[in-house]
């Protein structure tokens, strides 16, 4: 499974569509402080199918959404979309390309989809853990939490080892 | 499973010894289960001896140290379960020069199994990559995305990326 | 006493609107006492609105916006209360090159009245110093002082100083 | 008051003595990792009266005291001296200089002297507190520390102003 682009509209800072087209492996992502750098980090997630609002520095799902700035009016719905290209051994029901999108409206309303076709969030979880991509926590080191990974509990240190089991 | 925790368990250990002399050179780190006879239940001590140092508890390693530490233990987590997707955010904020070059090393040998995306303000990592991704605010609290050689600064409100 | 606390607040207050506005030249930063009728017990809510961006939790502020704005707070507090000595451990570790000389300028401001000490990994910071203090562990777990100019890293097991 | 020397033997790793003189306003402490700066803060406001070790990241006083490496023994005692220079218009009666050691052995015997006489430690902080160095939080940020000023309770947030009052 590779990582070929990311796509965020209305999530958090994005007021305007953003195409991020990756390859490589090893991509570094720059910029200034308060840019919008570690909300490219929740959009990933939040598509992905993460489903609490404090592992995305959110009180709740609404603010996942642009909720305005000085010039502009906040925007009634925030939508990401993944693309993933499958590994040559990997076959999957839906073709060696793989777009998920997940949408949000500030009504709370949810809706997921696997190219262009809608699913459940189900759907999305397991095509990805075939794929891999898991749950695995130490896939993602958020800012500040290396420190927390060694300092952390003896309990909460068996997670990893049971998420690589 | 009991079964399936023990062996991976064993073989995390065994990676986050080798993974941990690869960066240190010397000196010695251990996984060790707090309570054996109940696999299913059991926590995970970290063990760390730096090198010329004597053992001593996790608290009292520096801040760089502390971070390096935990970086040889995602390491070895992906050897033994490699991931497709990998994201670091600013992981490389409490390193030393010396040690974020360390760091570059192993990550490029993982480079081949997984993807990863590494958000940084460090010239070293920044220098690591293969691709590069110029994020800014051309516009007050909106993010937009600019094209970033590392040659040369992306043309941005916040110009100066230099560490 | 209560007088003594709501003067110092005031004053406090007025400073940290002043330094918000010399380090982001826009926006608006406050201190709003959460309970004014108790003065001896009140909390103290600070309220940011980055420039060009709505006024939001402060949870929502990046990590590096967090730390431009804790520095601010620091300053203000200075300003009021000038002490003698300020020591600051990698307080620059979450800034971007501009935000770590927008800092630096404002550090320097205070130096008439206050001796900094500043542990830093970053070259701005660095040449912004008067002295410099080499630290290194020429024998391992053993800390000696060298001595260290800006223009030439120091002589030790890990000379890579470069961020 | 200016600080113009810190003297540093036994503590945390130092295991041999070292000198720190400082001159000008702005002081750069450079090193590499896990060499002994924030060690050197840690035996600066120790000197000056912290009591609570975990204010300076150790479970107990004897954690102050070198406790060996692969090549040296742990040693017995720690000393710390801290040279400060009185302004101009504070007189006090220690004269212009004012030298403080703090001592401890591993028994947990602590003792203090104000240029090389012994004191009790309310000496000390009296001493100081006249001149500007109370015990004011914001006096000392620590590694990692900064963060959390902002996010700290309202209520830890209006000790920083009563300090200042
Ligand atoms: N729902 C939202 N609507 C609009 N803006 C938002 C929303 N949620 C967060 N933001 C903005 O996103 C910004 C933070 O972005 P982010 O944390 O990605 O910065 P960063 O590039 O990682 O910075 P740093 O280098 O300091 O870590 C904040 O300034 C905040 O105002
Ligand atoms: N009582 C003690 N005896 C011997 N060594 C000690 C003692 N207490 C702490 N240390 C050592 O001090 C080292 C940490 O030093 P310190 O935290 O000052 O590093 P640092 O220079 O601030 O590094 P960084 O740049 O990573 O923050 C640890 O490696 C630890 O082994
Ligand atoms: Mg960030
Ligand atoms: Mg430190």
């Amino acid at each position: 499974l590779k990582l070929k682009s990311i796509r965020i509209y209305g999530f958090k800072s994005f007021a305007e569509k953003v195409d991020l087209n990756i390859s490589g492996n090893i991509i570094a992502v720059i910029g200034p402080n308060g840019c919008g750098k570690s909300n490219i980090v929740d959009a990933l997630l939040w598509c992905i199918g993460e489903q609490n609002p404090r592992n995305l520095r959110a009180q709740n799902s609404e603010e996942f959404i642009f909720n305005g700035s000085k010039a502009r009016k906040p925007l009634g719905y925030a939508e990401v979309s993944v693309h993933f290209e499958m590994d040559e051994d990997h076959t999957s029901p839906h073709g060696k390309d793989l777009l998920i999108t997940r949408r949000i409206k500030r009504s709370g309303e949810s809706s997921y989809m696997i190219n262009k076709k809608n699913c459940r969030l189900k759907d999305i979880i397991d095509i990805l853990a075939d794929s891999g991509l898991g749950k695995s926590g130490y896939a993602v080191v958020g800012q500040k939490e290396i420190d927390s990974a060694l300092t952390a509990s003896p309990y909460d240190r068996r997670i990893w080892i049971d998420e690589a089991a | 499973t009991k079964e399936q925790f023990l062996t991976t368990f064993m073989k995390v250990r065994e990676e986050f010894k080798n993974t941990f002399l690869k960066i240190f050179q010397d000196g010695h780190a251990d996984l060790i289960l707090t309570d054996p006879e109940k696999l299913l239940n059991t926590g995970i001590q970290v063990e760390i001896t730096l090198p010329g140092k004597k053992k001593q508890r996790l608290e009292l390693l520096s801040g760089g140290e502390r971070s390096l530490c935990a970086c040889a233990l995602l390491f070895a987590l992906l050897k033994v379960n490699p991931t497709p997707i990998v994201v670091l955010d600013e992981i490389d904020a409490p390193l030393d020069g010396r040690n974020v070059e360390k760091f570059v090393d192993i990550l490029s040998e993982h480079a081949h199994e997984t993807q990863f995306m590494l958000i940084t303000h460090n010239p070293i990592t920044i220098e690591s990559a293969t691709t590069w991704i110029g994020v800014t605010m051309q516009e007050p609290g909106v993010t937009s995305i600019v094209p970033y050689q590392p040659d040369k600064n992306i043309p941005s409100s916040n110009h100066a990326f230099a560490r």
